[in-house]
């Protein structure tokens, strides 16, 4: 049965959507299949996949809200061994229309029982708030990936995003756990950058992975072109990284 | 009478909080009377801004929710002329808490009347989302002053928020106005900012300001003393961007 991660934190422009594409794509690189569950609104992994405008009419918004079998929503990328949910936008109005619907943090755990058997990775992108979309990927998910920008303000809001998975842990989710901590956009020029990662190994230890994600361009050119780094640019060092921040996930899962 | 900007958009770590606490900076330094409202969860103006925890013990929560008037919730800044009402982790909870109230949209607007008449420019930095907490601001707000990220997936938000500028504008707040688009963390070097850039004021023209703010490890600096980079580091790149950009807001202003 897959195991099921959720790419979360709501501090915004940490590099979820790039963490979430890239990852899953190294992962099936590595032969796993794994399937790419577009749940923010925005549709950045959807659009950084380049999924079509006909590939996005079924989609996490019809699942979540309308019902509709996770398999009709699921479409295959360019990438052999993975498939994508893509989103919507209007999924922004998720929190006001499940607002009456009893067990409404559930959803996302319910319509993904079926594909858990079709594939070995479940990758759920978030979007940048703890509200109830990202409540939903928390409870259907067995571990958190958390990028963290290395900056200041990504540093402020870590403890809440903790506090908020122990929360969902004792009340929702008892198997939820944290898979890692990964740190994005880190320029060795920079000793903000530097400080920053000293902080957060300190406060996380073992949790902060060892493999860093480096500022590098051909990372954010990738999704215009409606690939992952991994197809744009197989050899720059955003890709080396992704590929060796799969193979520390799948040493992790094997260690557990 | 003040006018009040909101500095909004959805897609998240553009700049929305370095803009919203160095532009006020820069209009405080042009002798005007600012009040910044942050009414993001994450409460990163706050921090920026250097306020303490007794500072935060009244906030945005408060008067959004429980109704505390504006003015008991303001403190000063170490900026002469400029003063903050701080945010609180609280509001994420804003859209469920506020969900039976009539008119939840107006509750800021109509928190702000007396504080009109005290201030000359009141700014709201909004979270990454276009939730009860930005439409709040919007409803306000006279203006929308849009951060943007010279990056592809920054590009692809902004079609949907001037929709739903412009649904407001239609439905909410009839004087609601684009003030302008600026872009941030643009680097010369980086082709794929100057693509953005062209592709942005060739969809927006006019409405994009001349000023473009620059990447400059001061500006990420300073919210680690608890400063804007105005008062960190005055004669850095960010600071004059942030100068300039004043200027051409307050030129806008007059001319309207
Ligand atoms: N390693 C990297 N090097 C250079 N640019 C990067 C890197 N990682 C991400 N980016 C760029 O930084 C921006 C923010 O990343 P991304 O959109 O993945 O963050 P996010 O956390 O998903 O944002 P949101 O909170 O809006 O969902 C994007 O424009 C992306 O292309
Ligand atoms: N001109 C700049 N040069 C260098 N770094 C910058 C610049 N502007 C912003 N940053 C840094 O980029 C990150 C994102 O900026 P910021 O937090 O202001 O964006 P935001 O839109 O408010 O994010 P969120 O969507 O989470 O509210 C921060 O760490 C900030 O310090
Ligand atoms: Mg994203
Ligand atoms: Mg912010």
């Amino acid at each position: 049965s897959a195991r099921v991660l959720a790419i979360a934190n709501q501090k915004g422009g940490v590099g979820k959507t790039t963490t979430a594409v890239n990852l899953a794509t190294a992962l099936a690189a590595c032969e796993k299949r794994v399937l790419l569950i577009d749940l923010d609104p925005q549709g950045n992994a959807t659009t950084g996949l380049g999924v079509s405008a006909e590939g996005r009419a079924r989609n996490s918004y019809h699942v979540l809200i309308g019902g509709t079998p996770l398999a009709e929503a699921t479409v295959e990328t360019a990438v052999p061994g993975m498939s994508v949910v893509p989103s919507d936008v209007n999924l922004a109005g998720a929190d006001l229309e499940l607002i009456d619907i009893p067990r409404r943090e559930y959803r996302l755990a319910l319509s993904i029982v079926a594909a858990r058997q079709r594939f070995d990775y479940i990758l759920i992108d978030c979007p940048p708030a703890l509200g109830l979309l990202t409540l939903n990927a928390l409870v259907a998910a067995d571990a958190v990936l958390v990028p963290l920008q290395t900056e200041f303000y990504a540093l402020e809001g870590l403890s809440h995003l903790i506090r908020t998975i122990e929360r969902v842990k004792r009340h929702l989710n008892p198997k939820l756990e944290i898979q890692g901590i990964v740190l994005t956009m880190f320029d060795r020029r920079n000793n903000l950058c530097d400080m920053v990662a000293r902080d957060v190994r300190a406060y996380m230890g073992e949790a902060v992975y060892e493999t860093v994600i480096p500022r590098n361009v051909r990372v954010s050119e990738a999704p215009s072109h409606g690939k992952p780094v991994l197809l744009y640019d197989m050899h720059c060092a955003g890709s080396q990284a992704y590929i060796r921040l799969a193979r520390e996930v799948l040493r992790r899962e094997r260690a557990r």
